[in-house]
């Protein structure tokens, strides 16, 4: 709304070329390795499996695979300009804060819309595969951000400035630097909002992002408290010591 | 910093997506 305090256009560019750059190189699976017709679909013996794990056994191995998922987000957050500048306080906090709303974001590029299912464990699956976890509170709404952000058909650029800017948010509790990681994140909006006007969307494409960032966040509450209850409280303080890895108790621990 | 110790090493190495 102001263009006199608007970053140059080059700058913007820049920033832009770099946060896509830096997406593609750190998507963990490419757009065409993700294709449903690769992949099986959970069949029903697998699903078997899965709901005749222990929901230790379920934790862990969702605890395994969103932690390679969230180690490919740290990855993506070092490589864009302006992260590395900050305090090592800040890059933390932004970390543990919205690592896992990127990985929700990401996941929008392995789901299919057809079947209501997502890539997980080298096969697409439904949300039943998840029974075993013991909270479907949570994961019909991970599938149901899944499905709203799939249905915007978003490209992989926009993903990635879309994955950035909520990365960045700069209403984290504790953040000690918050001006400087709000103007970064306000020229990242602005190369959003660029990018999707270049690629001629519909308006309403903006706040239906900023619907769904929302719904992140919220998302995210409600997963920490569920860890909180399930998992990290004392009901399996033996496997969660023993068998967790250590970057996800330190991303969920407290 | 100790408590962190894994995200700081994550954040100070220059690695790469492959050594993930």
């Amino acid at each position: 709304s102001n263009r006199d305090s608007s970053p140059p256009d080059n700058d913007l560019e820049h920033l832009s070329e770099n946060i896509c750059k830096s997406h593609m190189e750190t998507c963990q699976y490419l757009r065409e390795e993700l294709q449903p017709s690769n992949w099986q679909t959970v069949l029903q013996t697998d699903l078997d499996t899965y709901q005749k794990k222990s929901q230790e056994d379920m934790w862990q191995l969702c605890a395994v695979k969103v932690t390679e998922a969230v180690q490919y987000v740290v990855e993506f957050a070092k490589r864009i300009d302006g992260f590395m500048e900050l305090c090592q306080n800040d890059q933390i906090v932004l970390l543990k804060a919205g690592s896992l709303e990127v990985v929700f974001v990401r996941m929008c590029r392995a789901y299919n819309s057809q079947n209501n299912t997502v890539f997980f464990d080298s096969k697409y699956a439904g949300s039943e595969v998840f029974k075993a976890l013991g909270c479907d509170d949570l994961i019909s709404p991970v599938f149901e951000f899944a499905k709203s952000l799939t249905s915007l058909q978003l490209s992989e650029d926009e993903i990635g400035l879309f994955s950035a800017y909520v990365l960045m948010s700069a209403d984290r509790s504790w953040l000690q630097e918050k001006t400087r990681v709000e103007k970064l994140q306000q020229k990242i909006k602005i190369a959003l909002q660029n990018l999707l006007q270049k690629n001629q969307r519909d308006e309403g494409i903006l706040f239906h992002l900023w619907i769904l960032v929302i719904f992140t966040h919220l998302i995210t509450v409600s997963q920490v408290k569920i860890l909180l209850r399930t998992v990290l409280s004392a009901l399996y303080p033996e496997t969660v010591h023993t068998r967790f890895p250590p970057l996800y108790k330190e991303l969920f621990g407290s | 910093k100790e408590k962190h110790k894994i995200l700081h090493r994550l954040l100070q190495n220059s690695s790469s997506p492959v050594d993930l």
